[in-house]
């Protein structure tokens, strides 16, 4: 399984609607301080399904959607679209490749698609949890996190390889 | 479920065991149960021992190093249990360039079993990326992406 | 008691409002009571904006602004108050290098007011420096001193 | 008020006994990870009078004392002695230079010393509390304590402003 593409319009620092292609092996992403690194993962982790606002540094979900600059309006959507190669079947779905969609409005109501066809965020979150890629993998380690796999109790590390197993 | 966790837990015990030395450059770590009688409720105890030095509780080593650590402990992990994909925000900030060498070329140990995306600002990790993305902020608070060669990366952008 | 804090924390804002945006080269922030009427228990809001981009809480603001923000804060902290000397361990460590050049710089503006010892890997903060010292285990597990001219720096240690 | 040197000896990862200069302006420690950097930061924290090892990285106090290598014997003594530059009186001590030293014995025996007198160590901790240098101050930010000043509420930030008054 691949991510493919991530494609991001009015999401935080994105007003614009921007893509990003990944290719196999090693894929880099630079920038100055504030230039929108962190967000592009946050909108991998929205698209996924995360539901905390607060793991999206925000107080509420709708803290996402592009607030506008001097220069420019705010808008009142935010939209992730993710594109990956299914090709082993590692989502369990019976597609070669997924498309995963959400929105969010500024008046609170959201949308989800899963191939263009409408579903529900549980639809999204189970989709993943069920491939090993929830909320408890080591897919995506955000900024300030690495350490985050120690502070825990010894107790509590055990969830690590309970996750794993 | 306790038998699984056991063979899960001794599977990334060895390859944390091995990992950790690679990226180190030597020394040796280790995983240990707090209570190997009880599998069902038994924690994880980390011991790690960077090259030349004594064993120590981790609470005593440099940032660098308890970083290097939680690294090759994720490796161990996802070598075990491979997921298709890893995203790395900025997770070698704190390393020298000796050991961001080391976790860069480690990266392409993973081959074709895992898509690494990761967001750096250090020289040493772009050296090793197989495709390179810049944020800008040309027009300010709005991002756009441009698509780079390592020679064109903004200079201002990279932590020196 | 409450007059005095009152008179720090207008001292304290007001440099605030100045250093940020030199270490930002632009935009604004503020420091606002909480509860203005009492001044015996209010507290403290930070409000931070980066040059270009529209007010917005702290927690919204990248890695790199938030340390910045806090050593502009720290900065102008003790400039009201000014304190004989300030150790500083890698604060600069999630800065990008025009933001590292910055707060280079800015460490001169105190002159003889306040010594600065600072940590760092970075080569924007080293050439601030007047003095350098490295820090070094050729023998394993054991520290040694050696003073250090720039060039000399050991460049395994550089954060690049 | 200026720091003139300060020489560790058994203190952690400084078995021999080792002295660095402090200069007016900006003076920087470099070196690569685990070299013994933040040991130092931490040695003036201890000889300023640090009462929590946890503040030290450590379990016990007594885990500031040099514990061996492969090639080396642990010792039994850590001690730290700071020279300070008093001669505009910040330190409200009689006294144009200041020396202030601390020992710790592997059985646990502490000694102080002001000027080369034994002394408590609420006397060195009251020296710097009174001159505005005390656990509050800004005087010493440890690694990856920056953002500490956000992560207070905003009732708790008030402290810095009564400390700083
Ligand atoms: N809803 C929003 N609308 C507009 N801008 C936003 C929104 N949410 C966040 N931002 C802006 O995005 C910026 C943060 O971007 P991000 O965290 O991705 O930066 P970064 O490139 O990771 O930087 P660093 O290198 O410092 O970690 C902030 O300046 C913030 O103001
Ligand atoms: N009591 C002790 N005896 C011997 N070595 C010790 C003792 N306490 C700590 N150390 C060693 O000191 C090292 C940590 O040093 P320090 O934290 O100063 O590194 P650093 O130079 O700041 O590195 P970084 O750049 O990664 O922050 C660790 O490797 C630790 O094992
Ligand atoms: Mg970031
Ligand atoms: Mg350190």
């Amino acid at each position: 399984m691949e991510l493919k593409k991530i494609e991001l319009n009015g999401f935080k620092s994105f007003a614009d609607k921007t893509t990003i292609d990944f290719d196999q092996g090693v894929t880099a992403i630079v920038g100055p301080n504030g230039s929108g690194k962190s967000n592009v993962i946050e909108a991998l982790r929205w698209v996924m399904g995360e539901q905390s606002a607060r793991n999206l540094r925000g107080g509420k979900m709708h803290d996402v959607i592009f607030s506008g600059t001097h220069a420019r309006k705010p808008v009142n959507i935010a939209e992730v679209t993710l594109l990956l190669d299914n090709s082993d079947f590692f989502l369990p779905i019976d597609f070669e490749e997924v498309s995963i969609s959400r929105r969010l409005h500024r008046n609170g109501e959201s949308e989800y698609r899963l191939n263009k066809q409408p579903c529900r965020l549980k639809d999204i979150v189970d989709l993943f949890m069920d491939s090993g890629l929830g909320k408890e993998s080591f897919s995506i380690i955000s900024q300030g996190q690495v350490e985050a796999i120690f502070n825990s109790k010894a107790e509590d590390r055990r969830s690590i390889f309970e996750e794993a197993a | 479920v306790s038998q699984r966790f056991k063979k899960t837990f001794m599977d990334i015990k060895e390859r944390f065991s091995q990992v950790f030395p690679q990226m180190f450059g030597g020394g040796k770590a280790e995983l240990k149960l707090t209570d190997p009688e009880d599998l069902l409720s038994s924690g994880v105890e980390i011991i790690a021992q960077p090259p030349g030095k004594k064993l120590q509780q981790l609470s005593l080593l440099s940032g660098g190093e308890r970083a290097l650590t939680a690294i090759s402990l994720l490796f161990s992990i996802i070598q075990v249990k491979p997921i298709p994909f890893c995203v790395l925000d900025e997770v070698e900030a704190a390393l020298d360039e000796a050991n961001v060498a080391r976790f860069g070329k480690y990266l392409h140990t993973f081959e074709t079993d895992t898509q690494f995306i990761v967001i750096t600002h250090r020289k040493g990790t772009m050296e090793e990326a197989d495709s390179l993305y810049g944020i800008t902020m040309q027009e300010k608070g709005v991002s756009k992406i441009v698509s780079v060669r390592l020679q064109e990366v903004d200079m201002t952008s990279l932590k020196n």
